[in-house]
């Protein structure tokens, strides 16, 4: 099974 | 002090048609760059960015930056009120808390206001930090749309292979199984309808087909969808908007567990 991943560890806060 | 006016104001329409869905309320940013917009759907799995270049505008003005507060199901409804030929001016008063959009038929003879009222959005900016992609896959938008369309009714996830051999779509469902596979293919007669595989090295990557459908509300916007995909980093579904700039759309992956 997969699980959805989110986008925030991908993008930082600028 | 903000006024811009945009001849093809069909575009404008087409941009919330396309947004309006994966996000509710979001803040878009004028500055002297252009009119830009930057959020994500509220499950954080997906994110759209827009630019329109100021120089796209026949008319840009804008004293200093500039955020606006929208929500965009109800700017949507304004703008549906625009004519597709019909010119759109957005305008706005230093300090106030509305904005007007201002509709004008191509020959003058009617002229419409809606104003609407902005909202205080507390949105994060996100720091898109520039990626190596492993492939890069441009294709007919139409084309893209009808695979996620397809693939849908039989599957919830696509895995989107890119391999030497061309680019493969697959989902599987309770139904059955489905596989697409699109090769590269330059000799075409008009350039919009090559598929083009830039591949410096093989991927494979799952995504929530819901996401990619409702991207495809863009397809309107350009003949041609650019699909960036690196291992394990959100895919990138970018609809260049002619002369003006484009909307990108960013998906998270769907991770083995």
């Amino acid at each position: 099974s997969s699980r959805q991943s989110t986008l925030d560890k991908f993008f930082q806060n600028s | 002090m903000l006024e811009l006016r945009l001849v093809q104001g069909s575009l404008l329409k087409k941009v919330l048609e396309s947004i309006k869905d994966l996000v509710n309320d979001a803040n878009f940013d004028c500055s002297a760059t252009g009119f830009s917009l930057q959020a994500m759907d509220s499950s954080h799995v997906a994110l759209v960015a827009l630019l329109l270049r100021s120089e796209g505008f026949e008319h840009y003005r804008c004293d200093r930056n500039i955020s606006m507060g929208m929500n965009l199901g109800n700017m949507a409804k304004m703008l549906k009120c625009a004519g597709n030929d019909d010119i759109i001016t957005l305008k706005a008063d230093d300090g106030s808390d509305t904005v007007t959009f201002m509709f004008e038929s191509p020959t003058q003879d009617k002229i419409a206001d809606f104003e609407m009222r902005l909202m205080d959005i507390d949105s994060e900016h996100l720091g898109i930090p520039e990626a190596e992609y492993h492939a890069i896959l441009i294709m007919p938008s139409a084309e893209f749309a009808r695979i996620c369309k397809d693939l849908s009714s039989i599957g919830d996830t696509v895995v989107i292979s890119v391999t030497k051999e061309g680019v493969k779509f697959s989902t599987r469902g309770d139904i059955g199984t489905a596989n697409v596979v699109c090769r590269q293919n330059t000799t075409v007669d008009k350039p919009e309808e090559a598929t083009v595989i830039e591949m410096p090295e093989p991927v494979s990557l799952t995504f929530a087909l819901r996401y990619l459908n409702s991207f495809t509300k863009a397809t309107p916007l350009s003949n041609t969808v650019t699909i960036s995909l690196s291992s394990e980093i959100p895919v990138v579904v970018e609809y260049k908007i002619a002369e003006m700039g484009y909307i990108r759309f960013y998906l998270a992956p769907k991770i083995e567990e």
